[in-house]
């Protein structure tokens, strides 16, 4: 069965989208089978790997809503082994409407755990989600064997990062026992910046080996690529974006069997 | 009465904030007397002026939810002049309980505008939202006199501004008919960087005279100061990120009637 990671951190901005993308890309060159679950109502994801707004009739939402079949709804993307379940504008009322229904935590795992799954035949399944602990991410949380959480070297994203730990343990002791810590991936990392190197000590003194010892750097290229709909790996594949999220897929597929 | 601007933009990360803090900070420097209200679960406004995790038993929670009396919430900051009704984690569960009441788009608006609110004298209140377009934004926004939509520099940035302006629009049909753009202020602006420069150019060519002319740069400063608990004017009065800030009230302010 594909290993499940939900790609989480309620602060906006830290780097979900493009690990999301980067990663995903990086292990299909390693020679994975990988789906990309899009479950944000912004759907940059699906964007950043050139889905036009006008091919996301079938979305994450029919998955999460309306109980379809995730074959009915992925896509394959313009790279080999790549799939993309897309998000659109109405992922942002999916939340309110998840707030009447039974199960309600549990409508992605149902999807992404169903059977029928086994036949697409992919050995990961990512998931980036909006920037809130909503019921989409606890969705998100719930179906995941995982989380990778992105933590931007700023000040602000340090505040938030209990916050999401204190979630993810509540999600443990009540929808989801197996829920494991893939780890904290430090990102737009400047080494020149006071603050990145505050942000990584205080991150490897309280978290220790969670805390991956790849680290993405900020670099242009990783910001330019999705105006170009393609990930870091095929927009510059020599930049130091594409050199670190290859790093960061080694780092992640030798936590787990080999592919 | 205060002119109430809401600073929000569903995209993570793209500095409501940074700008909610130094804008307010600037507005005081000019001789306003400014509250901020801050309905983010995370609390980054909060921690950004100064206020302890442990001195924020009301909140703006209180507010929303409990009809609380705004001047039983408020707190005067280390700044005079500037007060902050600061957010904890309790605002978390404040989407799905609005759900469930009457009237649940107009709790904040309904505070905020209460006979009792003449007395605080204040010029201006702003409100600083969480990256979604929830109910609490909704809030904000049936709230507000006006909107200020801080935009990143980036390309992703620029994909969520129409759902943002839809949002608005949609407001303005329903529970807000007076709701005014304030302005779009271009952040995290880096003349070196193409991407910088384009996404300028597609705001000032399709938003025209709706963008400020005042651009916020990528300045280390503004991502410093928080971790020193206060506004970058106090934290580096000279620095590129003071500047613009000072410029961008006076361009507000200018909009206004004089102080
Ligand atoms: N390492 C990096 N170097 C430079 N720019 C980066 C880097 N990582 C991300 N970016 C840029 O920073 C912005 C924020 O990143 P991204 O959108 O991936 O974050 P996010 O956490 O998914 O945001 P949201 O909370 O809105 O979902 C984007 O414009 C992206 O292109
Ligand atoms: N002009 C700037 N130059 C450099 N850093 C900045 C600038 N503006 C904001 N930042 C930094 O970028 C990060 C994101 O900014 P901020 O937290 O204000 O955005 P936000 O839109 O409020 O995020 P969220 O969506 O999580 O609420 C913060 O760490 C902040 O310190
Ligand atoms: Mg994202
Ligand atoms: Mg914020």
């Amino acid at each position: 069965a594909p290993r499940i990671i939900a790609i989480t951190n309620q602060k906006g901005g830290v780097g979900k989208t493009t690990t999301s993308i980067n990663l995903a890309a990086a292990l299909v060159e390693l020679g994975a089978r990988v789906l990309l679950i899009d479950i944000d109502p912004q759907g940059n994801a699906s964007t950043g790997l050139g889905i036009e707004a006008n091919q996301r009739k079938l979305s994450s939402y029919d998955i999460v809503l309306e109980g379809k079949p995730l074959k009915d709804v992925i896509q394959q993307t313009a790279w080999e082994g790549l799939f993309i379940g897309p998000a659109n504008a109405d992922l942002a009322s999916a939340d309110v409407q998840l707030g009447h229904q039974e199960r309600r935590t549990r409508h992605l795992r149902d999807a992404l755990r169903n059977p029928s799954v086994q036949a697409l035949n992919l050995d990961y399944i990512l998931i980036d989600c909006p920037p809130s602990l909503s019921l989409l991410t606890v969705n998100a949380l719930v179906a995941a064997d995982s989380v990778l959480v992105p933590l931007q070297s700023e000040f602000f994203a340090l505040e938030g990062l209990s916050q999401l730990m204190l979630t993810i343990r509540e999600i443990r002791n009540s929808g989801n026992a197996d829920l494991r810590i893939e780890g904290i991936v430090l990102t737009m990392y400047d080494a020149r910046n006071r603050l990145s190197l505050m942000v990584e000590r205080d991150a490897r003194d309280n978290l220790g080996d969670l805390v991956f010892r790849t680290v993405i750097p900020r670099n242009v290229r990783l910001s330019e690529a999705p105006s170009y709909a393609q990930p870091v790996l095929t927009y510059d594949p020599l930049s130091k974006g594409s050199e670190a999220y290859r790093a960061l897929a080694r780092e992640v597929t030798s936590r787990h069997s080999p592919l």
